[in-house]
């Protein structure tokens, strides 16, 4: 029988591992990894220093039971979104926003709180101030998984939460904790790593004393500004929709406003191009309008676009990122100039740190970043990794087989910065094999691979000379 | 400002790599794999032969269009169904059905449609005859992007759709055609590999000669049968919707029908074993209740799921596929007992072909399908190649180096066959590293490994008797 699969609890439980919650471990790496992008991304959007606080409590009487909680300092959540904001999926403030941010689906935190009410029938808890004036208040959100819809119950004052404004989200579910590679504690340790701004309070299960990541720098990242489409990424079908939805009373006044970088000569240009009225009216443009236009688009020359809705973390940062986590003998960084793929922007950072007391037999150890959140998960499906495996370190003095990573006391920093990270799926673990961002990679790493050669050589005539 | 990211044009442009449309080449790939895919199902589903037709047909004065069409002698599609089927994202009639089948989200053809629409603005074109006395129709769907719905259009009969029962898609799309790795060419001579049973005749772009993959087997496959969900898979959410939702008066009647495997006895001692009364309504079952029954019923012995819910292809089959394909000393295959990862039943299948004309350097290939489908992309992100890479090929008299595949005249082939392939995105081309199928997949490698060094053991024996 022909029905729908619709996105709930059903399609959630069969497609977990989309979603990042393949297994207890996971699930309890992905809530957190949820809850502190969005806490992160709305500091930052209201320009405030990010003050984080996570606690995970094991739930007494359960074994593998844990309640996790990130509280911030943000701005805080209108009552009225609360529900839609936890409660439903594809439902956020990203999507359609053409900036860099760490959210950019509407999925994450909804996706977590009904993983939490799958596991242990527990509704979210949601605690808020949105402005300094305010009460906070206090609620919680399940899903009515009957109706697919979310329910908001027993609201009422919230009267342990003091910020002046901020939010706190309390999940309960079934979970796993275990320390070391891909944990919780190396997830919040690289978060740091590319977020000096950001100060982390954290509790572990059981700890009574926190970990507490203190901010390194004071300076909040320069926000990232929105930009609008640029018409050399957009495909024709999204054209004709743009066209047609377009408030213009002119083609010409549609192709400025739908686009960046479309002045009103190039909008001139590309409608002569195109053999197609300037002064046609946006919304009767036919399918082969449509397509003469696109045509012509693609053979007109426009400006790149901006590169302000990027940001990436600088070249300084992230040394001194590598210099607090590695002991090592030489360290290097570059970002490259922005780039485009597919129409959207992107920025990408590489940096090396080697010798110290890293094992120089082991395999590099590559560390993955995406809009500055650390990437753990499926590094066989990332264009990062797979970009490392591709560039010929044996050219900057290592050892490396085929098809493997390079030998060598090494580690290998990756920022991948864009408006539209093209994650391979809604779980956000690894980047997809875009050409234009493989070959940046590799200039990047080239670039990186090219000081390390360099300083091993000198080394090795250094202890040439020794010798004699 | 908060919104929805609807399941439309702006997502499927966004998310394109999600659902294998990352290039040109990869969405001509993608759309014909998604139309094979449903016809063989339909066919599979009414005992059919069946008997495929695949037609790529460059565009006259455009250098990167194609018309694909593919065609089958399947049951055909009720007029009523078309717009949903090929229009909505997320229709079908497989997700909530739990046995083997290639398609299993609802969502294939009708991304390959909004592809097509997407980038050329032509809508997709049908044929159908849905039984073998009526008329045969043709229609065109497009889908309304302002409103997200399909708009079914110039329905007519289709006097040239000569087949008994059956359909045709017709998709217009932006695409390239190369021939080698990872082309359509490929995925056909694969899926003939691994389906004996249909026959493909495929016109190339520009070849007016056919290649024509004949049926090696007039043999149907055993259809697979559907079976309720086995209770140790389930969730607490998803018992706690279960019952709520069950129309049986009793709660030990309620368990009987929702579960595989649960006996009128295997409810009471779940119900005694939880403190319920099993008379107790099921529909009034509060979360404390679900939660003691959830305890109960992995604290419960209850036999493994049936396994007539999967189709594997057989050791014999998957052996003549190989030498039809390969030109090798040693041919081994095995299919493994069925085994259960999360509920859902699976059956792993491999075999090998070892020598021959096959270059002794060179990196070992690796052929993967997952429900007798081809998967010719992502092999990083992969449990099968992960699984491969893991084994220790050294064991067999193999060269590998850490981290890599083995080195030598060698083919693998794996076999994923499941009631729901957890694929790592809704593209369905690598499947997710459940521990459980990766340890069957070492397995079946193993047990293949052994024939082959064996094999490679007798010969070194025999080439040194040679030289005394
Ligand atoms: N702590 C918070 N403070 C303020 N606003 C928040 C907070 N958490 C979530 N939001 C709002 O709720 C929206 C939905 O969050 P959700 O995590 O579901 O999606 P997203 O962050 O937009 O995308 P993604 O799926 O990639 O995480 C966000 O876009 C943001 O507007
Ligand atoms: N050629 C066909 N003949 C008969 N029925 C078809 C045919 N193609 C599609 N269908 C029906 O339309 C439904 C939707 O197809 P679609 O490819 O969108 O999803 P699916 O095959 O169920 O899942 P998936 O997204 O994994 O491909 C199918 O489930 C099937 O019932
Ligand atoms: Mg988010
Ligand atoms: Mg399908």
């Amino acid at each position: 029988t022909l029905r729908f699969a619709t996105l709930r609890f059903a399609t959630l439980a069969k497609n977990r591992h989309l979603l990042g919650f393949d297994n207890p471990r996971k699930a309890l790496l992905t809530t957190i990894k949820e809850a502190v992008d969005n806490s992160i991304d709305a500091c930052e959007e209201a320009e405030i220093l990010p003050d984080l606080l996570v606690e995970i409590s094991p739930v007494e009487g359960e074994d593998e039971r844990f309640v996790v909680a990130v509280e911030d300092n943000g701005p805080g959540i209108v009552k009225a979104q609360v529900g839609k904001i936890f409660g439903k999926l594809l439902y956020g403030s990203k999507f359609h926003s053409m900036k860099q941010s760490r959210g950019q689906q509407g999925i994450g935190i909804s996706a977590a709180g009904m993983y939490g009410q799958l596991t242990t029938g527990k509704p979210m808890r949601i605690m808020t101030r949105p402005s300094k004036s305010g009460k906070a208040l206090r609620m919680e959100v399940r899903i009515d998984t009957a109706r697919n819809r979310p329910e908001v119950m027993r609201e009422r004052e919230a009267k342990t939460f003091r910020k002046g404004s901020g939010t706190r989200v309390e999940i309960e579910l079934e979970g796993r904790y275990l320390k070391g590679k891909q944990s919780v504690d190396e997830y919040l340790q690289q978060t740091a790593m590319a977020n000096p701004h950001v100060s982390i309070t954290y509790y572990g299960p059981g700890e009574d004393d926190p970990v507490v990541f203190k901010r390194a720098s004071k300076r909040i990242p320069e926000p990232a500004r929105e930009i609008k489409p640029h018409p050399h990424g957009v495909e024709l079908g999204v054209l004709a929709r743009l066209l047609k939805g377009s408030p213009a009373r002119t083609l010409k006044g549609a192709l400025q406003d739908s686009f960046s970088r479309v002045s009103a000569a190039v909008a001139g240009s590309i409608c002569d191009a195109a053999g197609v009225s300037p002064k046609a009216r946006p919304g009767a443009i036919a399918n082969r309008e449509a397509d003469l236009l696109y045509k012509a688009i693609n053979k007109t020359r426009i400006m790149s676009p901006a590169t302000d809705c990027v940001v990436p973390i600088g070249q300084e940062l992230v040394l001194e990122g590598l210099r607090k986590e590695v002991d090592a003998d030489l360290f290097t960084a570059v970002t490259r100039p922005p780039a485009v793929y597919r129409g959207n922007p992107f920025v990408i950072e590489a940096g090396l740190a080697w010798g110290g007391n890293l094992a120089a037999d082991d395999l590099a150890r590559v560390i993955r970043f995406a809009n500055r959140v650390p990437l753990l998960y499926q590094p066989g499906a990332c264009a990062i990794s797979k970009s490392v495996v591709g560039t010929t370190w044996k050219n900057y003095g290592l050892q490396q087989s085929r098809g493997a990573l390079p030998v060598g006391p090494l580690v290998i920093f990756v920022h991948v910065a864009s408006v539209w990270v093209p994650f391979t799926s809604e779980s956000k673990e690894a980047v997809a094999h875009y050409p234009e961002i493989v070959k940046e990679i590799r200039l990047a790493l080239n670039e990186c691979g090219r000081k390390l050669g360099a300083f091993l050589s000198r080394r090795r005539r250094e202890a040439d000379e020794v010798k004699k």
